[in-house]
Order: structure tokens, then C-alpha cells, then sequence
């Protein structure tokens, strides 16, 4: 049996919505510690990790580890029903195929009862390792999401060079090029309003715009976004969704043959 | 031109 209650179903809604367009199937992974679900692109370029807590949510059981293979966009269809300030408790058990959304309304003058089929998702797990990176820039999340779109519009890829001063992002194409320079900012009145740059070593890695557009739907999630790089390493662009856990995605970078 | 790495590649399957 598992089950679990969020005060906002709207957070899940929004989470879904982030990440449907990369993938279009996952399996959560359901345990004790929490609802986890890792997937890659159908290109096999980028990868997505979401996880959430179960002290983040208001109520969590889950008796044993338990899959839940989902069609996120069947999944966003349901979501998209629950009221703006509904909150949300999920239930499954693995006598029947189904996971149950129930979304209830502030007053609780109102329950809405969605089954959606669960499905069986042969999937490749893969280990990430925590690794040390060369460098990691936090910044508000609405300014790389401006950056990239801006940025998508003269190339099809970036170069994002890291020092100690500060982060680029350049891109070039047929009409020409663009490069974007931000340094660091601490000294703000809102903490998520900072640029910080933590740089271990330099690092210059080239990557497709078109997937850290895709990444940057999540900004919604959170003010601040965290951006890890290491050569010839993945990216990873972090949102952390305050008190329950975060969405990161991974993004191989163009490597010179 | 530049390659596109397969992301799996990166990461030891579990």
C-alpha cells in the first residue's frame, strides 16, 4: 500500500508539466525515504531526476518498495483537473494497476477521484555518482531560462566558460553571435537574487541549447537554479523545490570527435 | 563537428 498527501497538488502538476516534453514515460520509484524517478530523453542525451522526500510530505506511507510506471502526459491530464489550492493524496497498491489522485478542496466541500492505469516501463537505471565539480553557479532561475531562449534564437548550441570573475554563455549561427556575460552578485536584498560563482578550476563545455530550454520549464519550481560543470562531464541544472526535494537534469556535453 | 555523447555513457548502470 502506498500512500502519500502533498498540501498543493498544483506542485506536482508544475513538476510534471517541467519535465513531459523529455520524457513521456517513467517509473517512480516509491520507498520509505520517498518518491523518486529518473528517466532519459528518447535521444538518450539527457537524463531527469526528481526527487521528493517523504518528510516534505504531509502524510507518506509506502509499506514496501513499489514502482509506478506512468505516461506523464496521462499523468498531467489528471493534474491538470485538481483546483488551484486542492491539495493531493495519491494512493496505489499492487493488487490493481492503477495509481488514485484524489484532489480535495480547501473547504473539502469538493473531492475529485482520478484513476490513472499504471503501466509496466523497461527502463535503464543508471548510478550517478556525487561528484566534485570544477565549477557551480547558482543564479536566479528566470535569468538562465532568459539566457537560453535569448541565446536559441542566433544558435543551436552554447559555450559556457566558467572563472573565477565570472560565466559566459556564448552561441553562434548564420546570423551572427551572441555572448552573455554575468558576474558575480551577492550583494542582494533577496538571497535568490544572487549570481554565485564557485569555481574549483576553468571550465569551457559546449552543449545543445534546445535541451536546457527544455530544462529551463522548470523555472517556475524555483527562484534559483544551480548550474554544475566539469570538463567533458554532464551538466547539471538543479531546482530545488523547497522543503521536499529537487529536479535535476543532466545534459551530455558536444565532445570534438 | 562536434559529437553527441550518449548521457548513459557518463553514468554506471545499476
Amino acid at each position: 500500500m502506498f500512500e502519500a498527501q502533498m498540501a498543493q497538488a498544483a506542485l506536482l502538476k508544475q513538476i510534471i508539466e517541467s519535465i513531459r516534453e523529455l520524457i513521456t514515460e517513467a517509473t517512480f520509484e516509491v520507498s520509505g525515504t520517498g518518491m523518486m524517478l529518473q528517466a532519459m530523453d528518447s535521444s538518450h542525451v539527457s537524463l531527469v531526476a526528481l526527487n521528493l522526500r517523504s518528510d516534505g510530505f504531509q502524510l507518506f506511507r509506502a509499506d514496501r518498495p513499489f514502482s509506478m510506471g506512468m505516461n506523464l502526459n496521462h499523468m498531467a491530464k489528471m493534474l491538470k483537473c485538481a483546483g488551484k489550492d486542492d491539495t493531493l493524496t495519491m494512493r496505489a497498491d499492487e493488487a490493481n494497476d492503477l495509481v488514485t489522485f484524489l484532489f480535495e478542496s480547501p473547504g473539502n466541500e469538493r473531492l475529485a477521484e482520478f484513476e490513472l492505469k499504471l503501466m509496466d516501463i523497461t527502463s535503464e537505471n543508471l548510478g550517478i555518482p556525487d561528484a566534485e565539480y570544477s565549477a557551480t553557479v547558482s543564479m536566479p532561475s528566470a535569468e538562465f531560462q532568459r539566457i537560453v531562449k535569448d541565446l536559441g534564437s542566433i544558435g543551436d548550441t552554447v559555450e559556457i566558460t566558467v572563472t573565477k570573475d565570472d560565466v559566459r554563455f556564448a552561441a553562434s549561427g548564420d546570423i551572427g553571435n551572441a555572448t552573455i556575460k554575468c558576474r558575480q552578485l551577492l550583494d542582494t536584498e533577496k538571497p535568490e537574487d544572487r549570481t554565485l560563482i564557485e569555481m574549483v578550476e576553468p571550465v569551457n563545455l559546449t552543449f545543445a541549447l534546445r535541451y536546457l530550454i527544455n530544462f529551463s520549464k522548470a523555472t517556475s519550481l524555483a527562484p534559483s537554479v544551480t548550474i554544475k560543470l566539469s570538463t567533458e562531464m554532464p551538466v547539471v541544472v538543479e531546482y530545488k523545490l523547497s522543503d521536499i526535494g529537487y529536479v535535476r537534469f543532466y545534459l551530455a556535453p558536444k565532445i570534438e570527435d | 563537428s562536434a559529437g553527441q555523447p550518449n548521457i548513459a555513457s557518463f553514468f554506471t548502470k545499476r
